[in-house]
């Protein structure tokens, strides 16, 4: 079982779209997947179609579990309408967690216990995390065997990369050695613009090995699939952002 | 002297660049301005020419002295190269702020005891906050008398906004009863999608009475001024960003 987190504490560059459709299109080629969301924006949730109305008990139905009593995976995944695609679902509540956690002496491996405890028959575990390096996100890490980082193809998005590698450095260094950079992911890319270009120039100069070749495009449909609750795979199969998903897809595999 | 804080846990939404545009502009208009950068991205003073580098004391010549020992304003604004305009710069320290203070029995107020304690003579402090709800954002929200919500024109950007209300409602009957909202404020509206109309139609359903009239355009010319560490009014000022942000300042000024 290969689990990956995708992180980047930079808000809004993609981490959640690029969660969802990885592991839609691991489904899609036959590698059974879950995605937990431990997001308590719970956006990964939402675009599969769950909504936290839904949820009876947060507490115990949702990734909340994991971080609290050290559930396994199975207790608390969910098939959602995808072949070979699960969910942990997120909660607002995780919010509380990342205060609770803080007198724990093992207060950033709790989700690398129950990863642990777990049995699941999942090929992949894809962890969605919030747009932070706190307490949440540091778990995820310690969790993971690999890192994915989005990288938006904007100035701002740049300018917290060479912190986030440290911080990937320092979980290296400690809680978790094994941890991998899976590869820096650029997203939102418009060829119009020539900010996009130095953008994935700056990227493939300062880190040529993990910079993917996969580059996903800016397209008004993959902003649109979420709220249908479907991946783009599903939403807009013949559309450029479905198919550089599906490109990252293999070259994941590839790796 | 009002102060005035950019939330909104979505990450992406545009609160950087609205704190560093609605700052500028006032700043612009004769109002002497402050912005505070509460992030630990630092984004808003990488936006105004700010390095984190250049920084000799993070912990005594930025926003962390105002959590950490009640600091006043006064000690840790600088001037930016704006008329009008002064900044307390972020630094990635502040993440340590939001694990220090849980311990504090006014862990919430902290950064109101040191405003409250400033005798600086401007009219506007912006307070720039990161994407989510922990105790950096909590201080900001108490220290405020005022709060902008930018929300980004698409789906899952939408899907937070209700629950960010419930905290501004409950900081309301808590720390802070005299917290307003100002607004509600869309940005990277995309005239040619029909998502980006989809999703003003409906925040002007939802809170029609919070709305800015105000609507800022997706132009790359926003994405590219703060790689020049200038705010738009600056960068390009007869863009159609530029022509929004300083519509929203006076809309502001009205309220
Ligand atoms: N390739 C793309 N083209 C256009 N829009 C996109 C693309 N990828 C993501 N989006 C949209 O951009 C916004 C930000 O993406 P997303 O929410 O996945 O980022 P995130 O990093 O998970 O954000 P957060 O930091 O809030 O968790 C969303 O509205 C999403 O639908
Ligand atoms: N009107 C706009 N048109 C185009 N790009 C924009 C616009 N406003 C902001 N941007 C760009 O979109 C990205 C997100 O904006 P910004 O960083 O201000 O959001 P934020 O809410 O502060 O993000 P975070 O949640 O990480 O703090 C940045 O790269 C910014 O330059
Ligand atoms: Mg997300
Ligand atoms: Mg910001």
């Amino acid at each position: 079982m290969r689990v990956i987190a995708l992180a980047n504490q930079k808000g809004g560059v993609g981490k959640t779209t690029s969660a969802v459709n990885l592991a839609a299109g691991l489904a899609q080629l036959g590698h059974k997947s879950i995605v937990i969301d431990c997001d308590p924006q719970a956006n990964a949730s939402t675009a599969l179609g769950f909504f936290e109305s839904d949820i009876s008990d947060p507490f115990m139905d949702t990734c909340y579990r994991l971080f609290s009593d050290s559930a396994k995976l199975e207790d608390v995944a969910i098939p959602t309408q995808f072949p070979g695609l699960s969910i942990v679902r997120g909660t607002k509540h995780l919010v509380g967690i990342e205060i609770e956690l803080v007198s724990f002496e093992d207060r950033e491996s709790r989700l690398r216990v129950s990863m642990n405890a777990s049995s699941t028959d999942a090929e992949f575990v894809i962890i969605d995390t919030p747009p932070s390096l706190g307490l949440l996100t540091l778990n995820c890490l310690v969790a993971a065997d690999e890192v994915i980082i989005p990288v938006q193809c904007e100035f701002l998005s740049l300018s917290g990369l060479a912190r986030l590698l440290n911080i990937v450095r320092a979980v290296q260094k400690g809680d978790n050695p094994y941890l991998k950079v899976c590869g820096v992911l650029a997203t939102m890319f418009d060829s119009r613009t020539k900010l996009s270009r130095e953008v994935t120039n700056d990227l493939a100069n300062h880190f040529p090995d993990l910079l993917f070749s996969t580059v996903v495009p800016r397209s008004v449909k993959m902003a649109e699939a979420p709220s249908y609750g479907l991946p783009i795979v599903e939403y807009a199969p013949s559309s450029a952002g479905a198919k550089a998903y599906m490109d990252l897809t293999r070259e994941v595999l590839e790796k």
